[in-house]
């Protein structure tokens, strides 16, 4: 299967939020994420795979720097008030995403950008995939690194890195 | 923000397989998913966020029903190689999305995809978002009642599913 991979891109602006241990019960998201769409908080990322823990679930979602703030005490709120777990977040993140079509199977495409990553003992914080694009969120620091070596990677024009495009 | 949602797919042919406790060190995710890709097994989605235990991560991914059997194994041993805890899986998945544009900001449209499926008492098993959709993996058994009620949240013609879209 031909995929070919068409770029890489780089957010450098937005923060992660983890809500752990969530009750895996009907309704939990809803009333986690109605306050920050209240209050008009961009959201990019929402992540939310299987747990550890038997009937509990962790969600970790990305937000804009400048809604860091609010959107933590508006998550510890919620995670009192569902009987959740730990907030815990990271500020200084880089989300980098490498974006192709025909990325129908993402292993391929996915093992490479983790391999490409690992050698550079790049420790990857959060995986999301969608048809055109896989994308990573690793440390801030290691932006440029992490762009340079995926451009090698999948052999792409040593253009200027396609900017900080979400 | 103008967010037009144009269309709600769902996908009955793949399998959710999670490895909980990773070791949350670079080359993890590389060395699990290298196997998966030589054996050319295609992956749809990719989900890990942070989780509850630090110094470990939970990931979960989704292989088209046919190859499930073969990933747990994989998968399975893959956990014992890396030194990961339990693998557990669900055969019985439907994943459904919500297409949009200017879905630049997720907390709204999210929001109201919670808030319906939580009114029919469905619980959301994994979430993964992308600029232009919005993911919720659920038991298989309430795939179009969740298309359905998606269908009149969203006011979008009564025209049947867009089908089985990955
Ligand atoms: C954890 C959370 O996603 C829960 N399963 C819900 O449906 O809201
Ligand atoms: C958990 C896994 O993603 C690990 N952090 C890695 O980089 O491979």
């Amino acid at each position: 299967e031909q995929v070919v991979v068409s770029g890489i891109t780089y957010n450098r602006n937005e923060a992660r939020i983890t809500i752990t241990n969530v009750p895996d019960v009907p309704g939990m998201a809803a009333k986690l994420f109605r306050p920050i769409s209240d209050a008009k908080i961009n959201v990019d990322l929402i992540v939310q795979g299987s747990g550890s823990i038997p009937g509990r679930a962790d969600m970790s979602f990305t937000v804009p720097k400048p809604d860091y703030d609010k959107a933590i005490r508006m998550t510890e709120r919620m995670a009192e008030e569902l009987g959740a777990g730990k907030v815990h977040s990271n500020p200084n993140i880089a989300k980098i995403s490498v974006i192709g079509l025909g990325m129908r199977s993402h292993s391929g495409v996915a093992c490479k950008i983790f391999e490409t990553l690992s050698n550079q003992n790049i420790n990857i914080k959060m995986i999301s995939t969608s048809e055109i694009k896989v994308s990573c969120v690793i440390d801030e620091k290691y932006t440029e690194l992490a762009v340079r070596v995926l451009h090698d990677a999948f052999e792409l024009e040593k253009s200027p890195p396609l900017g900080t495009v979400k």
